[in-house]
């Protein structure tokens, strides 16, 4: 049968808000081994995304806060959403992970192209 | 018939030297878009490897070179090597790409996370 994101996001993710410092999110994704750290405001609300790549930005060009290296139009996974569909937005926006939403924006976890690489196939 | 590293690979990346600074690295991910980078000497020859994760660790802890934040035993691919022998590499050590490289540790691309999950096969 068919796998969804829901058979392989990784739960209980760091997160982050908007007022953390950026040598703060460092130190987070340092001591969890992660690169992608969502940020949320109340109640798990997404509102933006980090990633290492942003923390390299903040050295490359002297950012000081959090909010100028901050993406705030994050592409999301739903729960229920197919492995082709989340695979599709990896390649077309270069980026290698995805928060998982619930309806209400609440952040429910994390799929990326690691735990999707587990999935390939070297038959073709 | 099964593929192997030589048809998925990243050719032409940029590399970098020892001696390279950490924003100068921290610049060259940016203007790529990329998050690993090797670190070669003469004839590309590959002594160490410098990700977004670790210009975060020098943010996170303060480091002023490189050297300080550098990985040195470098996990590789090589092109003949399976799909199937990669994918084990970046699940048992936590990490999101492999630089390729020849007999002589010559570095002829990168083989990643990013790009494998194109091959995610969601029938299981
Ligand atoms: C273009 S990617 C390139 C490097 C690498 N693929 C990565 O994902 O970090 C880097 C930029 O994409 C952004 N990004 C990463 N994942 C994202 C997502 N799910 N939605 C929106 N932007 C994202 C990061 O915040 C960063 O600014
Ligand atoms: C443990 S991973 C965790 C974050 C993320 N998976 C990544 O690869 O950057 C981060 C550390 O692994 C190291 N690393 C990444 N790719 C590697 C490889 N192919 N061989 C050895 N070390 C590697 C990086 O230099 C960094 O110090």
């Amino acid at each position: 049968s068919k796998i969804t994101v829901s058979d392989v996001l990784q739960r209980d993710i760091p997160l982050i808000n908007k007022d953390t410092s950026i040598q703060k999110a460092a130190e987070k994704m340092i001591n969890t081994g992660l690169t992608h750290l969502p940020v949320v405001e109340d109640s798990n609300k997404l509102v933006g995304l980090i990633t290492a790549w942003d923390i390299s930005k903040a050295v490359a060009e002297n950012h000081e806060s959090l909010e100028e290296i901050m993406t705030e139009k994050v592409i999301t996974a739903s729960e229920n959403e197919s492995i082709r569909s989340v695979v599709a937005k990896i390649r077309s926006n270069n980026i290698s992970a995805l928060p998982v939403v619930d309806e209400k924006d609440k952040v429910i976890g994390l799929v990326s192209s690691d735990i999707l690489s587990q999935l390939a196939d070297e038959k073709h």
